[in-house]
C-alpha cells in the first residue's frame, strides 16, 4: 500500500495549481524514494517534472512501486477543500482504483476524507540527460513572474541573453520593444531579493512567453527560481521545494529557420 | 513566427 503524510498540506495544493493548466491528466509515480510526476502538455512542447522525496514527508510508506493516474483538475477540486494549515495524508491500496486524501486541521478538531477515482493514462516517460548549462540565473520567483507578465503585453516571445553583464529579457511586437536586465546581486539586504548568475559562456535563446508565464504559476512554491540555459537545448525552469525536492519545467527554444 | 520544437526531439524515450 501507499501512504504519505504531509504536514505542509498546502504544498500539494500549490504544486497542483502550478501544473494543472499545463497538464490535464498525469501519472503520479510512487516508490520508496518518493512521489514524482513527469508529464508533457498536450502539444508536447513543455514538460513538468515534480519530485518530492520520501524523507520530506512526516510518514511515507510505499510497499510496491505504483503509478496513479489522476485528472489534475479533479485533484485540484479536492485539494481546494483542504484548509490552508491542514495536514494532508494520501492513501492508496496496491490494486485499488482510487486514492484517498485525508485532511486534518492543526487543532485535530476536524477530519475529512475525499476519494479520487484513478484513471489509466498512457504517458511517454522521457529521460532528461544531465546537462552542462552555459548559464544559470537564479532570481526571485516574483521577479521572474513579473518579467514574464510585463513582456507578454509587448510580444509573444522573449529573447533571454546571458552575458557577464547580466541577463537581458527582450521582447518586441506591434506596440514596440522592451528590455529588462537583471544583474547579479548577491549582497541584497534581503536574501529573497538576491540574484545570482552562474555564467560559463554567453548564451541567447528565444522562448514562447505563453509557456514561461504558465511556469510562473509555481511562484508560491519557492522564494527563488533558476533558469538554466544551453545553446539549442530546452531551458530548465527550476523551483526548489524546501527540504523536499523540486518542480521543474522544460521548454525548447524557438529555432531560426 | 518561429516554429516551436517539441520536447521529445531533445530527450530520450525511456
Amino acid at each position: 500500500m501507499f501512504e504519505a503524510r504531509l504536514v505542509q498540506g498546502n504544498l500539494l495544493k500549490k504544486v497542483v495549481d502550478a501544473v494543472k493548466d499545463l497538464v490535464t491528466d498525469a501519472n503520479f509515480d510512487c516508490s520508496s524514494s518518493g512521489f514524482t510526476l513527469q508529464a508533457m502538455d498536450n502539444s508536447h512542447v513543455s514538460l513538468v517534472s515534480l519530485s518530492l522525496r520520501s524523507d520530506g514527508f512526516e510518514h511515507f510508506r510505499c510497499d510496491r512501486n505504483m503509478s496513479m493516474g489522476m485528472s489534475l483538475g479533479n485533484l485540484a477540486k479536492i485539494l481546494k477543500c483542504a484548509g490552508n494549515d491542514d495536514i494532508v495524508t494520501m492513501k492508496a491500496a496496491d490494486d485499488g482504483d482510487t486514492v484517498t486524501f485525508m485532511f486534518e486541521s492543526p487543532k485535530e478538531d476536524r477530519v475529512s476524507d475525499f476519494e479520487l477515482k484513478l484513471m489509466d493514462i498512457d504517458s511517454e516517460h522521457l529521460g532528461i540527460p544531465d546537462t552542462d548549462y552555459a548559464a544559470t540565473v537564479t532570481l526571485p520567483a516574483a521577479e521572474y513572474q513579473r518579467i514574464c507578465r510585463d513582456l507578454s503585453s509587448i510580444g509573444d516571445t522573449v529573447v533571454i541573453s546571458a552575458t557577464k553583464d547580466g541577463v537581458k529579457f527582450s521582447s518586441s511586437g506591434d506596440v514596440g520593444t522592451a528590455n529588462i536586465t537583471v544583474r547579479q546581486n548577491t549582497t541584497a539586504d534581503k536574501k529573497e531579493e538576491q540574484v545570482s548568475i552562474d555564467l560559463k559562456e554567453p548564451v541567447a535563446l528565444t522562448f514562447a512567453l505563453r509557456y514561461l508565464n504558465s511556469f510562473a504559476k509555481a511562484t508560491p512554491l519557492a522564494s527563488h527560481v533558476s533558469l538554466s540555459m544551453a545553446r539549442d537545448l530546452p531551458v530548465m525552469v527550476d523551483y526548489q521545494i524546501s527540504d523536499m525536492g523540486h518542480l521543474r519545467f522544460y521548454l525548447a527554444p524557438k529555432i531560426e529557420d | 513566427i518561429l516554429p516551436q520544437p517539441r520536447l521529445p526531439s531533445y530527450f530520450t524515450s525511456e
